[in-house]
Parts: structure tokens; C-alpha cells; sequence
């Protein structure tokens, strides 16, 4: 099971249109996939078309141990692809969570519970991917998807502010390994909203291509207004636009990080 | 004294380019204007190319009372303008403050003194206009700029996503105006990164306007790669592409922006 954290403190650089579409193209490729979202704003949860009660099953009543993981996954309408979803009561978490014993871990011992029942039962993994739709900061939630999570993408808009959070990000990944998971590594940059025209967007890319070498994935997510059209259908984009840009581009990433699987 | 909160959870949706640019805009309209980066990831101030050692004077160390706000402004290259800078030391500030007395009017308070000490020495006040610019999120940062202000600004992304945060946004303000800020008002709702050849775009704003009628600013900011350049070299879009339609845009805004202005 490979657990990936998609983050970035910058806001609107694409991290919840990579989770989505970078998690229904795996799905397609015929791995089974579960979507986490872990942001208050829950536009995963959105995105998806799924709209969660208050105090209904949710990431929220997960991390506050009043639901199993397993009572809070839910079905999405692409084959292979589920979702844990959350609503507005996640906002109150941070505050309500802050003197909590444990708090910073208390996503990743959820899932291990699940995934230890699960293997005792079945033998087998839940799952082959788990990712973690962060929100744009680096508080607790985010800071309990990075704990759960052993490898952390990097969504990066190539703009000009896109560097310069990294160096901040790339330090709290460092504390983490330290403190909470020593096997957490940053594994992957996905260059999104990318423009080929743009000068400052070429530019930017070639910067976190030296800042970063090895880890930038070859396939970027160019815009494509279809990607942005897709959430208000509740549609992944394999769904809404199958022949566009956004489709193409996201299969093909997910092509690249099946490619990095430890061969069996 | 105008004091103006630029405010919305949702990431990049055009808050930091919004304060320094509108703040640029009503500078070289003759108005007297601070812009007070309230973000952790500290954009406005890298926007304006101020870059605050640690421990030097910033919007940290007036939140933590450890400097008056007067010694903590700084001059920009941009006549009128001046601003409260800030460095990643803020990103500590939520959580260190979360326990403190009064800890959502620290900022009001700071800005009360100066604005105090100010019309004793001078009998007028400091500035015509104090803007904030915050960060993604409603947590204790935002809290304090609402809380500061008597005016809010939404800057709203024309995309699917953005027309869900709002009920949050505005249950938030109402919350403020009940227990901390009864004179807080959401007077304007500006359109960032508006592209009117997209079908997407212009159903958006047409919803956001059915959805707040009258609030909506007749000027949109369209989308300009200029706006996107010009942090990258620490200007205001006035400095970096004056006939810009990105300038065009800032300097239409303002001028509606100063019609709000009750006539003395
Ligand atoms: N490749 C793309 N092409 C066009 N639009 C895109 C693309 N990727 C994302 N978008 C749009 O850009 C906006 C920001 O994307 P998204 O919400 O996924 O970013 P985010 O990083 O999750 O934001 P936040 O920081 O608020 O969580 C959304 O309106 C989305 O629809
Ligand atoms: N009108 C515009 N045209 C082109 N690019 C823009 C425009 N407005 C903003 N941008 C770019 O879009 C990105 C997001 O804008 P900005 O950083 O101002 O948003 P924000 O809401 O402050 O983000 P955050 O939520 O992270 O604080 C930046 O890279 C910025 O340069
Ligand atoms: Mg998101
Ligand atoms: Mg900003």
C-alpha cells in the first residue's frame, strides 16, 4: 500500500484537482484507490460530488475516534476509486484537537487500524493507494497527513510565488522525519497549471527542475479549462472530458508514478 | 481610516496581487495606504520585495506585543504605500497565540495605539487606508484581520469552487459581528482571474452577482500574466507593465473603491 500526501501551503496550485484526477487515472489503470480529504474546505469531498451531513461518518469524526475508517468510506461513480470525504466540522479541528494527546498522529493510527484488520482478515492489503488531499497551510490536518503518509508530492504552480514556500515545506517534511516518521520522504514534484506559452512559467519550471533534480515528474498538468469545468459536475475528468488535455496529461503521471513501484 | 480585510479560505484566488495592487492603485490615487501582510507565507511581502531577518521588526512581533506597529512599518519603492511586512516567524503564531488573553484582537489593539498616539501628536489620522492580506485559511490570523477591520473585501476566483466557501465566509463574519466586532461589514466582492471567453467564468460571476447583489464590483480583474510577473521582480504591476491591462484594471478598481468613500 503506498500512502502519498499531496501538499503545498501555497494556495490554489492544483493539489485537489491532482488528487481527484491523479486518483481516478490510477483507478483506471486498475489499482484500487481510496481519496482522502483532509482540508475543512473539503472541495475533494466536492469535487466528487459527495456531500457529507453534519455529524455524519467523515475524515472529521475519524480523527476524533467517534468512526472506524472503515464505517466512513464511501463509493465514488469511478470503478476502483473510493473516498474518505469530510464537511465544514472539520474547520473547528484544529482548535478543538490542539491539546489532544497524540494529535499529530491520530490519522495515521486510524488507518493502521484498518489496515491491520483488514490484513488479518483478508491476508491482503486494502488498498494500493491512499492519498491525502492537504489543506493550503501547515497546521495540524496537514501535519496529520504527513505523519500517516510515507511519501509526499509536491503539487508546484509555476509561478513566481512556487519557490519560495518550498524551502518552508522542504523543513517541515525534514522535522517530521525526524519527530514523528522517519520513513517519510518527498518522492515527487508535480509541475501544475502549467503553461507552455508562458515565459514565466517555462522559467519557473527550469528553476525547480535545478532546485530539485531527479524529483520533478517528466509529464506536467498544463491548464486545460475542462479540468475547472469538471468539479461542478461532480465528475472526475475521465468522466466529463475523457479526450482532453486534463485527461491525457493526468493518465499519463499516473502511468510515471505506477513506474516507480517497487517491483514485487 | 479605512481599514479593508482581503479575505477568502480558498487558495489562490488573487488576495496577495489584490492588497499590493489595489494598495498600489489608491496610492497613486493621493491616498495615504499601509498594506499588512497577515499570511505565514508572507507573499505581500515578497511581492514588494521586503525580506524581514528573523527577529526583526514584523507583523509577528507586533502580534506578540513585542514591538509597537509605528516601528514596524517600512517605506516601498511606490509613493503613499507603505507596509507591515512579515516573515515565516508568523507561521509559529496560531499556535503559540492560541492560548493567549484576547488572543483574536491583537492586531485591533496594536492598531488602536498607533492610530491613537498618531491623532494626539498630529490631530489626524495615520493613513487614509489600512489593507490586510490573509492567509487561506479562517483560522486565528484571519480572525485577527476581521477583527481589525470594518470592511471586508472577498476575493473570489471565477471557478466552480469558489461560490462554496462562501456561506462559510460569510457565517464566519456574522460570528465576529456577534462577538467581537459589531461595526464589521462585507462592503465588496472583487472578481480575480476573470477570463471572459470562458463559458465557466462568466457562469460563475453571474452567480456570484444573483448571489450578493449589489456587492459585486462592476470592475473584474481579468487575467494578465503581467500581474503574475511582476512579484518575480518585487514591483507593483504600476511599476513593472504601467499600460497594462493588469494596471488598467487595479486603477479601475480604486477609483470605485474611493466612490465608496463617504464625502467628509
Ligand atoms: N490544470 C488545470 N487547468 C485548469 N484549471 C485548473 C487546473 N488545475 C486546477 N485548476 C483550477 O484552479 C483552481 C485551483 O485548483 P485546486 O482547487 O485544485 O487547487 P488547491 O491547491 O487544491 O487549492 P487550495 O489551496 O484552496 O486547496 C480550481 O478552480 C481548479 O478548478
Ligand atoms: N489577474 C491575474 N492574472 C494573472 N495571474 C494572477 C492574477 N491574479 C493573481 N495571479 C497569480 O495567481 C497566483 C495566485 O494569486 P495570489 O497569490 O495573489 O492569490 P492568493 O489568494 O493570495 O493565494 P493564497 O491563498 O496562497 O494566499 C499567483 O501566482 C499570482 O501571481
Ligand atoms: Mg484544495
Ligand atoms: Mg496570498
Amino acid at each position: 500500500m503506498r500512502t502519498i500526501a499531496l501538499i503545498n501551503q501555497k494556495g490554489g496550485v492544483g493539489k485537489t484537482t491532482t488528487t481527484v484526477n491523479l486518483g481516478a487515472a490510477l483507478a483506471r489503470a486498475g489499482r484500487s484507490v481510496v481519496v482522502v480529504d483532509i482540508d475543512p474546505q473539503a472541495n475533494l469531498s466536492l469535487h466528487l460530488g459527495l456531500d457529507v451531513p453534519e455529524n455524519a461518518p467523515s475524515t472529521y469524526s475519524v480523527l476524533m475516534g467517534n468512526t472506524p475508517l472503515a464505517d466512513a468510506l464511501v463509493e465514488t461513480t469511478s470503478e476502483n476509486l473510493r473516498a474518505l470525504p469530510t464537511n465544514i466540522d472539520l474547520s473547528g479541528a484544529e482548535l478543538e484537537l490542539a491539546g489532544a494527546f497524540g494529535r499529530e498522529t491520530l490519522l495515521r493510527d486510524a488507518i493502521r487500524t484498518w489496515r491491520d484488520e483488514h490484513k488479518k482478515k483478508t491476508g491482503v492489503e486494502p488498498v494500493d493507494y491512499l492519498l491525502f488531499d492537504c489543506p493550503p497551510s501547515l497546521g495540524l490536518l496537514s501535519i496529520n497527513g504527513l505523519a500517516a503518509a510515507d511519501e509526499v508530492f509536491l503539487c508546484v504552480q509555476t509561478q513566481f510565488f512556487a519557490l519560495q514556500g518550498m524551502s518552508k515545506l522542504v523543513e517541515i517534511i525534514g522535522l517530521i522525519q525526524r519527530r514523528l516518521h522517519p520513513g517519510l520522504k518527498l518522492t515527487g514534484i508535480i509541475p501544475c497549471l502549467y503553461d507552455n506559452r508562458l515565459k514565466l512559467s517555462r522559467e519557473v519550471l527550469g528553476e525547480v527542475r535545478r532546485y530539485f533534480p531527479g524529483l520533478v515528474f517528466g509529464q506536467s498538468i498544463a491548464t486545460n479549462v475542462k479540468l475547472a469545468e469538471a468539479p461542478s459536475f461532480g465528475k472526475t475528468i475521465f468522466e466529463y472530458a475523457p479526450g482532453s488535455p486534463g485527461a491525457r496529461d493526468y493518465a499519463a503521471l499516473a502511468a510515471a508514478v505506477i513506474e516507480m513501484e517497487p517491483t514485487a
